[in-house]
């Protein structure tokens, strides 16, 4: 869901 | 991927790159604070737990394993390589880190977006990152002279992040739901630590004078 797209982040 | 966040990125990896290319040629770590570097080793281990069970894209596990190795040999060099560690300043160097990293374990087990493991663990190392920089910024203020390597390691840090708020920006306005307050906060009050060092940064850069920071 939307909160992983921080995750794809370094 | 935008072209702030890749700029960002790039900095950042120039920054471990400048830092580990001045220990290995010139054989010294003088100026630098150990404990900053192994806060960011701490930071790295911390935040890529994901590196082996969530694949995002080749780019994002490259620089995770870069990032990785290059910030566990600089801390490998300063503590144990026999030249580099002669120049190791420790009774400069006093910051009481491990003060940093406990407050921020508890933050991260307050505020979080949520309970498990893997989230707190990435959520401290966001706050932890935010402060790593404190004992070289005390170690530059203590030791006033900054050789530029050292300045330009810093300004590139700084510069990481500031290009990082630049991408959530970004992000904000092109994806929905793209809203992330802990990592927006983390990351602004890591950049304003850097905001005085890079004022003076650019004052003598500006003067052209060697750059020293206010006792």
């Amino acid at each position: 869901e939307y909160s992983n797209s921080a995750k794809d982040e370094l | 991927m935008n072209i702030f966040r890749l700029a960002g990125d790039m900095t950042h990896l120039a920054s471990v790159l400048v830092l580990l290319l001045k220990i290995h040629t010139i054989k010294s770590c003088a100026g630098i604070s150990l404990k900053t570097q192994e806060l960011y080793a701490l930071v790295f281990a911390t935040r890529y737990l994901d590196l082996f069970t969530d694949y995002i894209s080749l780019y994002n596990t490259l620089m995770k394993l870069i990032f990785l190795v290059s910030s566990f040999s600089i801390v490998w060099y300063i503590r144990h390589h026999k030249i580099v560690r002669r120049s190791y300043d420790k009774d400069q160097d006093t910051f009481r880190h491990y003060f940093l990293v406990l407050p921020c374990f508890l933050l991260a087990l307050v505020i979080n977006e949520k309970f498990t493991v893997k989230e707190i663990m990435w959520t401290f190392s966001l706050y932890l990152e935010a402060v790593a920089i404190l004992p070289q910024l005390v170690l530059l203020q203590r030791t006033r002279n900054i050789d530029n390597l050292t300045g330009q390691y810093v300004f590139l840090l700084g510069a990481y992040r500031s290009l990082y708020i630049l991408n959530w920006i970004y992000r904000y306005f092109t994806e929905p739901h793209y809203v992330h307050w802990i990592t927006w906060i983390s990351g602004l009050v890591q950049t304003l630590l850097y905001a005085d060092f890079f004022y003076y940064y650019f004052q003598s850069w500006k003067n052209n004078v060697k750059l020293e920071l206010p006792a």
